[in-house]
């Protein structure tokens, strides 16, 4: 028996919208840490890694480990339903092969479920070692979107390269190239307007833009994102779900034959 | 050029 009560059930709604994009169907697995996903897109060049852990969810009932396998585009045309206020609860019986989603109006006077058919997905599950940045970039969301989206109109990879002086985004193409560098910046009014780079040594990477773009449907999850560089490692793009979990996206990089 | 790399070679199957 699994029931997972979710009172800002938007976040669920903004969870699926920033990974359907780049995973067409995974296995949802429920424990007693939370509900998690690891997927990888279908050319295996980047993952999603989800976690929103149980005491994030208002009532957290999972009395056997389970993994759901759905098609993400199936549970967002579900969640599509659900208003935004609306409070979501997951619920599935062992063994049963249907997920029901219902959906309760803040003030309990609509209440609706929706069942969906769970599906076999055999799920390749990587190691995803601890690793120690040479580079970490935090800084707003909507500012880190505002660049990719903007370098993809020039060129189709983007080097970010950090070092003392800050940290560059930078892209070429047929009709020419472009640099962006963002300074640190602690001065700011609001904390989440905040740049601050923690750098171990200068790295500097290259990216397939496409995917980059592709993580920041995330934006509207988080006010801010944490860039994380190593040479010769994914570069991890992580997005926090409230104070309930996060969702952290690796990027492999390509490399200078 | 560049080579877009495979996650599963940084990454292994577990």
């Amino acid at each position: 028996m699994l029931e997972l009560r979710l009172v800002q059930g938007s976040l669920l709604k903004k969870v699926l919208e920033a990974i359907k994009e780049l995973v067409t169907d995974a296995n949802f697995d429920c424990s007693a840490t939370g509900f998690s996903l690891q997927a990888m897109d279908s050319s295996h060049v980047a993952l999603v890694a989800l976690l929103l852990r149980s005491e994030g969810f208002e009532h957290y009932r999972c009395d056997r480990n389970l993994s759901m396998g759905m098609n993400l585009n199936n549970v967002s045309k579900m969640l599509r339903c659900a208003g935004n206020d609306d409070i979501i609860t997951l619920k599935a019986d062992d063994g049963s092969d249907t997920v029901t989603f219902m959906f309760e109006s803040p003030n309990q006077d609509k209440i609706a479920d929706f069942e969906m058919k769970l599906m076999d997905i055999d799920s390749e599950h990587l190691g995803i070692p601890e690793a120690e940045y040479h580079a970490i970039v935090k800084m707003p969301s909507a500012e880190f979107a505002r660049i990719c989206k903007d370098l993809s109109s020039i060129g189709d990879t983007v080097v970010i390269s950090v070092t003392k002086e800050g940290v560059k985004f930078s892209t070429r193409g047929d009709i020419g190239n472009a640099n962006i560098v963002c300074r640190q910046n602690t001065t700011v009014d609001k904390p989440e307007e905040a740049t601050i780079i923690e750098m171990q040594e200068p790295v500097s990477l290259t990216f397939a833009l496409r995917y980059m773009n592709s993580f920041t449907k995330a934006t509207p999850l988080s006010n801010t994102v944490t860039i994380s560089l190593s040479s010769e490692l994914p570069v991890v793009v992580e997005y926090k779900v409230a104070d309930m979990g996060y969702i952290r996206f690796y990027l492999a990089p390509k490399i200078e034959d | 050029s560049e080579t877009q790399h495979l996650l599963t070679n940084f990454f292994h199957l577990s």
